[in-house]
């Protein structure tokens, strides 16, 4: 079953002693829903990852870094979550992201869509769905109400979309909440 | 050109087909 796009899997692994770059590899390419299971089924699920390591899905030709000119006037929709969620709701929350891009949940605002992370960090993880204009507020806003209602969050909890302007500049400003 | 757009239920069938 043939995807809409091509997709990058990435994964990140922090060494202090090499650029950021050379942290980063590629693990491999898919475009159809099979090879995607079949990925999936290889790797590690991301809770079994060390602090400091990342997974990255991103569009086949988009680099998983703000710089990327498909990136850099973009931001995301990021979900943060507590120390203890990492064994009970991680793994799942980074399937559903990962079945929304794939599947194209978004419907035609997918295509502003450039990928997905996931952060494992000591003082939380982190989950954002990344998207190549900050300024376009119709589809941001889609994604994130569509994106919430697949995570399954409650209607209570809120997610907010930081550009990558503004995260490189250390603010944490929200753009947007859904 | 069609967007080609799977729904969670139905990806999570293909992750079970042989």
């Amino acid at each position: 079953h043939p995807l809409q796009n091509r997709w990058a899997l990435w994964f990140f692994k922090n060494d202090s002693s090499r650029v950021w770059q050379d942290n980063l590899h590629l693990i491999t390419k898919f475009d159809t829903v099979e090879d995607f299971w079949s990925t999936y089924s290889h790797i590690q699920q991301a809770s079994k990852l060390s602090s400091g390591c990342d997974y990255a899905l991103f569009k086949d030709g988009i680099q998983p870094m703000w710089e990327d000119s498909r990136n850099k006037r973009g931001g995301r929709w990021l979900v943060s979550l507590a120390k203890h969620q990492r064994h009970s709701k991680l793994d799942r929350l980074w399937l559903e992201t990962m079945l929304c891009l794939i599947g194209e949940s978004f419907e035609e605002h997918s295509r502003e869509v450039c990928g997905a992370v996931v952060n494992i960090r000591t003082k939380g993880d982190k989950i954002s769905v990344w998207t190549q204009e900050a300024e376009n507020q119709a589809s941001v806003l889609h994604i994130g109400q569509v994106y919430k209602e697949h995570l399954g969050l409650s209607t209570k909890a809120t997610i907010g979309y930081q550009a990558h302007a503004d995260t490189a500049t250390k603010s944490t400003r929200n753009k947007f909440v859904v | 050109g069609t967007r080609i757009i799977y729904d969670r239920k139905f990806l999570m069938e293909c992750r079970n087909s042989p």
